[in-house]
């Protein structure tokens, strides 16, 4: 599941800008 | 103890939700009643409006082309209206997930359990969190900026007229309840921590976190509205008009997709929308 839901599971891991999205 | 528990855990949940959501409920009703002295919002209602406002959508959140996806944006005032969106909505994604970073116990849960969580509630949140930005006439968007008339969202061509009004419809029946951004933030969070998510591998720690904010919820309702009877069940059961209305939207953006060659799907609205129902 985490594999499919890179930027998901990038958000929960740190704070992501939203430059970055 | 417990209530004042209850109580403690409410303030929390108020305190990030001013701290992440940047356009509160009082805010836009402030604004939507025009008492909020000089910040009065750009009114787009038709198309020649649409192409003036266009430079403040763009400032006021990321716009299509510093995606650069690597081609001019396409033609058609619906397209690149709908890319705003798009842009607007990845970022209240990342709103709602610092949100429910901030639920005690989200970040304990199992990873995948979290992600299950996200993919399902977000879409939920973000159109709840549409309704204070409504009236019957129209919202507010981009950060209260400008307000865009239900009559020109319907008179866009199809299925782009089709993706607001069942918003609006359930906006202006939900706002009849009075919600405060307290209540909201509490609200917000029981949905998140729904158990029956299809996917999720440890339902017992889900359903025990919400089972507090649903008693932090009832409590806090019974202290702010006492006059208002039987409101948490009135709440809760739009629970079940947000989950239709997700499937409906869902099945929009797949007609989007085929029926519109050149459509870019932001990426990660992609990875919450597919498989999805």
């Amino acid at each position: 599941l985490k594999e499919k839901h890179k930027i998901l599971h990038r958000l929960l891991q740190n704070s992501t800008s939203p430059v970055e999205l | 103890p417990e209530a004042a528990d209850l109580r403690a855990l409410a303030r929390h949940l108020y305190e990030a939700y001013l701290k992440y959501f940047p356009l509160t409920k009082a805010k836009a009703r402030a604004i939507l009643s025009g008492k909020s002295g000089d910040n009065v919002p750009f009114v787009i209602h038709d198309i020649k409006s649409l192409m003036e406002g266009e430079q403040l959508i763009n400032n006021g959140q990321t716009s299509f082309q510093e995606h650069n996806i690597g081609s001019d944006p396409p033609d058609g005032v619906e397209l690149r209206f709908f890319y705003s969106c798009q842009s607007r909505s990845a970022e209240a994604v990342r709103e709602v997930t610092e949100f429910a970073k901030s639920i005690p116990g989200f970040v304990n849960l199992d990873l995948n359990d979290q992600v299950t969580l996200l993919k399902y509630g977000v879409i939920e949140v973000l159109i709840l969190m549409m309704s204070p930005l409504m009236n019957k006439d129209g919202t507010l968007i981009s950060y209260g900026q400008i307000f865009m008339t239900r009559e020109f969202l319907k008179s866009l061509r199809k299925p782009f007229c089709q993706m607001l009004e069942p918003k609006f419809d359930f906006s202006v029946k939900f706002n009849t309840l009075e919600l405060d951004d307290s209540d909201m933030a509490l609200f917000l969070a029981v949905i998140i921590l729904s158990g029956d998510r299809p996917g999720l591998l440890n339902v017992k720690p889900i359903e025990q976190l919400q089972e507090t904010v649903l008693h932090s919820l009832e409590l806090h309702l019974k202290i702010n509205h006492p006059d208002s009877l039987q409101l948490f069940a009135k709440v809760l059961q739009k629970m079940t008009d947000l989950r239709q209305m997700v499937t409906d939207h869902v099945q929009l953006i797949q007609l989007l997709k085929k029926t519109e060659v050149d459509m870019f799907l932001h990426p990660l609205l992609q990875e919450i929308m597919k498989d999805l129902y």
